[in-house]
Order: structure tokens, then sequence, then C-alpha cells
């Protein structure tokens, strides 16, 4: 219900002043998503896998995780995409750890990490902030996740 | 040290929050085009410690139509959640910002407080315009706040961001093969159950609801018969099952989150 609290919060006249937001007079009201633009939504490219492959190619360092609670773009549906790349692995699949318990599992491709985090569902870092945090600073080290 | 622009979108103190904060916040606009008057909203919330030598971070979320401050700032990773009555802030012990300065980007315009002057905009919208959009935005913004040229840099989201920010990615990678020195030191992108192939994803779909027993043998075997997610169109007979599937089998859940109540 996360959603309905910030409706209320970013719609109160003294958060969009103290934010410098709606300067110009919005002609409709703060909304999480916007209906109208998802209805017209024009051009979606039905594949992203070319552009991981020439992103992959460039050296960026890139990570895709999944909460594995999340049936709207759940685990099977990142891992059968990703299988798709044909990426050779560098680190076998093993289960990662925060603190004493499972956060999840990962494997490391060469150019892709991919790890799960286990009970998180779509927005992982509201589910499991903590394991979430612990795969940020990971990314950002350029580590791999703990293994114990 | 901040200038005349920086200090006009600082924030001094937003209504709710706890009363101590050990990092600085600035909001407000960038014009992405000034002919239709599309103007992006950003949030940065600074890094609470040794701001200046931490990475800078920009999320999005997804949608399409839904890359707003409601989900990542105010979910997720950054340093506030809002309680229930809309009220008052308290602090996310969580927050990514322990660890980098990171930028809310409300994308496209039309989406939370970011807009456009041309009304057709909101219904001509897409991948292509979101991302040189957010191009034109990062650019821009760092003018504005030059202390980020040349800092590492990294995109991260969820969702359809699976979209945006490989997207957004390519982008800045093809623009500084044009420049010796890039300004946007783009290092890499991290993305959480990101869309990434319409067929294959539709496919490893049906496969959780089965695998986790939401769906029944049945319905998941007339799925994979009569569906074919590789066509550009689903066929009226695969929408049906789908349909049966999510009414009938799934039930009244979260699907974001299988094992959580819904919000009533």
């Amino acid at each position: 219900c996360t959603e309905n609290y910030a409706e209320k919060y970013f719609n109160r006249p003294e958060v969009q002043k103290a934010m410098h937001a709606n300067v110009t007079g919005i002609p409709y009201k703060w909304t999480a998503c916007s209906d109208v633009l998802i209805r017209n939504w024009k051009d979606s490219e039905d594949s992203m896998l070319p552009t991981y492959k020439e992103l992959i190619a460039a050296g960026l360092r890139i990570w895709l995780f999944s909460g594995d609670t999340d049936s709207i773009v759940p685990v099977t549906a990142t891992r059968f995409s990703l299988s798709h790349l044909n990426l050779p692995v560098k680190t076998k699949w093993y289960p990662w750890y925060s603190g004493t318990q499972v956060g999840g599992w990962t494997e490391v491709y060469k150019g892709l990490t991919f790890a799960t985090v286990r009970g998180a569902g779509h927005e992982v870092p509201l589910f499991r902030p903590k394991e979430a945090f612990i795969l940020f600073k990971s990314f950002l080290a350029g580590k791999e996740l703990p293994k114990s | 040290g901040l200038t005349k622009q920086q200090k006009l979108d600082r924030i001094s103190a937003l209504p709710g929050q706890p009363r101590e904060l050990t990092f600085s916040h600035f909001s407000g606009y960038v014009t992405v085009n000034e002919e239709h008057g599309r103007a992006l909203f950003y949030w940065l919330t600074e890094a609470a410690t040794s701001a200046q030598n931490k990475p800078l971070l920009l999320w999005l979320n997804g949608g399409p139509g839904c890359s707003s401050v409601a989900y990542g700032a105010s979910e997720e990773i950054g340093p506030f959640r809002i309680n229930k009555t809309g009220l008052s802030l308290y602090p996310n012990k969580h927050s990514w910002n322990r660890e980098a300065n990171i930028i809310f980007l409300e994308s496209p315009a039309g989406v939370g407080f970011s807009y456009t002057n041309t009304s057709s905009n909101l219904k001509d919208s897409g991948d292509k315009r979101t991302a040189q959009d957010a191009l034109i935005f990062l650019i821009r913004w760092m003018s504005r706040f030059p202390q980020y040229k040349f800092r590492d840099f990294y995109i991260a989201g969820e969702s359809y961001a699976g979209h945006y920010v490989p997207q957004l990615a390519k982008r800045i990678h093809d623009h500084n093969k044009a420049s010796s020195r890039p300004v946007i030191n783009l290092k890499g992108f991290i993305v959480g159950n990101a869309v990434t192939d319409f067929n294959y994803d539709s496919i490893g779909t049906i496969m959780f609801w089965w695998s986790h027993a939401m769906i029944s043998d049945s319905t998941y075997h007339k799925i994979i018969k009569t569906c074919n997610f590789s066509d550009e169109n689903t066929s009226t007979k695969c929408n049906e099952v789908v349909n049966y599937a999510s009414n009938h089998e799934l039930g009244d859940i979260d699907q974001y989150s299988i094992y959580t109540r819904t919000c009533m």
C-alpha cells in the first residue's frame, strides 16, 4: 500500500513548494503512474538482448537481479532471456549470503552478473532492503557477492 | 560553494522529515526540449558521508509511465519512507545514499512532476524519445552540477527500466564515442526484475506460474499450446486462456509479491 502514501505526500502543496515542484501548475494531480502514457506508448523494443550484447562488448559493468517471489517479471523470465545471450560462465552458480542467511543465488558470466534475491518481490529493495544493499555495495565495488 | 542555481534547487527541509539530516538534497526541473516545452523533474540525494568522493547513480523505475519518485525514492532505495498518513517521513536505514549520490528522475515528461507544454507529447511517448530526453537531461544536469562531471556514474532501475536503463546506457556510450574526454563517466548499470525480451520473458512467466503451483497443469498446457509469444500480436485464443489463468486460478493475490497480502 506504500504507493498510496506517496500519492498523499506528493500532492501536498507544502511538499511541492519545498521540492520546487509543480511550479507551472500541472493540470492534473501528481500520480505514481501515468495511465495516459501507458495506454499510448508508441515504440517498445521487442528484445533488449542485442543492446546487452553491444554494451557487454563495450566493457560496461552489467548486473541483473531478480526478486524470486515476483510473478510479473519473474526470475524464470530473466533466466530464460539471459540464456539466449549464450555468455560463458566465469564463476559457477552459488548461493550468496547475507549474514548467516542465504540471500539468493548468483552466477557470474563473462560481462554480466546475475543474482536472485530470496523472498523479494518485484520491488526488491522494498521487500529485502538489507540484501538489496549488499547487492548494490558489491556491484559498486566490482566484487562478487559474498560466498559466506 | 553552491552556485546560484544549486541554491535555488537545494531542499532546505521536507515537511515531516526526520529532524537531523547528514546529507544535502536538491530537486527541480531541467528542460529537455524547448520547442515542445518538455521538462524533467529530478531529486538528488547526496551521499550521507564524503559525497565528493562517492559515485553518482541515476535510478529509473518502470511502467512505461511509472518512473516516478513514488517507487525507487520513497519505497525502495531513497533515504526516506513515507508513513501511512502521508504526513511524515522516517529514515530508511538501508538507503543507497550511504554508498552513492543518487538522482531519481521522473521520466518521461508526463510522469509525476515532469511535464510537457505540448499535450500531444503525452500520447506519442516511447522508448526512443525517453532515452534521448534522459541523455539531454544528464548533459544539462551536469552543467548545473559540474562537480559530478567525470565522476564514476552508474544507472539502476527495475521492471520496464529493463528498457530505459540499457537504452540510456547505449545513448551515453554512443555520445561518449564522439568525445576524447567524456563528461558522463558511465561505468555500468544494474537492473532488477527487468523487462528484457517479450518472447522469452513471456514463456518464463508462464513457467514461473506453473512451477510455483499458481496455475493448473491443464491451463499451463493450454497456454503453451495456444500462445506464440514471438508473434507481434498475441491471438484472441491466447488472450482468453491467459485471462482465465489470471482471473480464475492466480486468484486475488499481489502478483508483484506472491506471498504478500494484497493492499485493501
